[in-house]
């Protein structure tokens, strides 16, 4: 289950990541 | 211009941010785009500090529901489509915060107003940085806004004359 938190944790991440960079016009 | 949701409480990792984020709140009205890049700075800084813990993850995430909402509601203006143009208003707005603190200052006016101008301009300097490095002016006027500000501060807590 360790495994599936970082998982999870690493999307939500990578999510937050792609949101700023929307954000800002940079993809 | 009201915000989205409210935010979370504040987790303890994201303490240095505070300070951002109430100068955000206190400029919603007053100037929004001012509001919007203390957002940011919030954001970018947080994300890097700590992007991981369950309750710093869902504070950045309402964060970021709030600069979504207010980049809809700003969504016609210059300095929020075109970030040399919010660059551009950012350093205007704190060098302007800047000059009155010093002219307080070098006047012999020493009150609260004016301790506050000096340090909200240093923590828009900090939100300067969401564009790229700061000049070496605007390094030494954010060390200098900053240590005024807490020097003033003490002076006057302390019922001693600044000099």
């Amino acid at each position: 289950t360790g495994s599936v938190g970082t998982s999870v944790a690493s999307t939500e991440q990578d999510e937050l990541s792609q949101r700023l960079a929307r954000l800002r016009d940079q993809v | 211009m009201a915000a989205a949701a409210p935010l979370p409480p504040l987790p303890p990792q994201f303490k240095s941010l505070q300070h951002h984020l109430r100068t955000a709140q206190e400029h919603d009205k007053r100037d929004p785009v001012v509001s919007y890049y203390c957002r940011l700075y919030a954001m970018q800084t947080g994300m890097k500090i700590d992007s991981k813990s369950p309750e710093c993850r869902k504070f950045l995430s309402k964060l970021m529901d709030q600069l979504e909402t207010l980049k809809k509601q700003l969504g016609d203006c210059d300095s929020i489509t075109q970030e040399i143009v919010g660059s551009a208003h950012i350093e205007n707005y704190a060098l302007k915060m800047f000059l009155y603190a010093d002219n307080e200052d070098r006047a012999g006016r020493f009150h609260k107003n004016m301790i506050k101008s000096f340090y909200t301009a240093s923590l828009l300097l900090d939100t300067l940085t969401v564009f790229g490095e700061l000049t070496e002016e605007n390094l030494q006027h954010r060390k200098y806004a900053r240590w005024k500000a807490t020097y003033i501060h003490n002076c006057l807590k302390n019922g001693e004359t600044p000099q």
